[in-house]
């Protein structure tokens, strides 16, 4: 998959959404 | 469900929408169902009169989606008493809208040689989920971000065994697409897009966690979303 930013957007989201 | 990878969309049992003492001896029990991306109306007609019914015809009053019979209800031959007939009406979503209380609240009426009748029905949601629901993720992300915390609903789904992989793809039979999948202590959170028949999309992330058989689901976006969401649990099961 390319890396194009938003595999690691997505983590933060999941991040944020468990520990906001 | 079904077995490997033969699964499909959850269509309910059908039940009576139409009682016999009711409608001079015609009985109709229904459901709803989408196949090929067509969503059809099930029927089951059955005379529990004394005499011949022909002559069927079907019409729905203005609802939620625009539904509506995509062609004639096909009842090609008399209905002899006690006998019934079963009917695949496929229907459009290009007829006339109004909102309905319930959002998915249907109002019909059947006529043969005898009279009219008139009865109501709900519809799953999810016969609205159309097969290009895969939202790009860049889409999703933003959309996700704009959205107000207020338009968040949330509920939650109990004793379901289905492991993230397994409930992604039970879901997308039904066309409930997961975009995203990422694992915060312990807990695997699966973004999801759907969109419905008339173009809204609806946004959910769905939450599990190991070893633990109780689900949460979070949706955003306009009030479709809660209806949508909570047919999660039925595609599930």
């Amino acid at each position: 998959e390319l890396d194009d930013g938003l595999d690691e957007a997505f983590s933060r989201l999941a991040e944020s959404r468990t520990n906001p | 469900g079904g077995v490997g990878t033969t699964t499909s969309a959850y269509v309910a049992p059908k039940t009576v929408w139409l009682l016999a003492m009711k409608a001079k001896g015609l009985e109709i029990a229904g459901t709803f169902s989408r196949r090929g991306g067509v969503i059809h109306m099930e029927l089951s007609l059955t005379n529990k009169a004394m005499s011949v019914m022909t002559d069927f015809a079907i019409q729905f009053n203005r609802n939620s989606f625009g539904l509506a019979p995509a062609g004639p209800l096909q009842v090609l031959t008399p209905l002899s008493p006690n006998q019934t007939t079963e009917v695949s009406l496929p229907l459009s979503t290009v007829g006339p809208v109004m909102k309905m209380e319930p959002l998915n609240n249907l109002q019909v009426a059947v006529k043969n040689n005898i009279d009219v009748f008139y009865f109501s029905c709900l519809y799953p949601i999810s016969i609205l989920f159309v097969e290009d629901g895969k939202m790009e993720r860049q889409v999703f992300l933003a959309t996700w971000k704009d959205i107000p915390n207020e338009n968040e609903a949330q509920f939650h789904i109990k004793d379901c065994h289905l492991n993230s992989d397994a409930a992604s793809s039970k879901l997308q039979s039904s066309n409930i697409f997961t975009i995203a999948k990422r694992t915060v202590d312990n807990q695997d959170m699966l973004y999801q897009s759907i969109k419905l028949t008339n173009g809204i999309w609806v946004l959910a992330e769905l939450r599990l966690q190991a070893g633990n058989s109780n689900y949460t689901v979070s949706g955003v976006l306009e009030r479709e979303s809660y209806i949508a969401l909570s047919y999660m649990e039925l595609a599930l099961r």
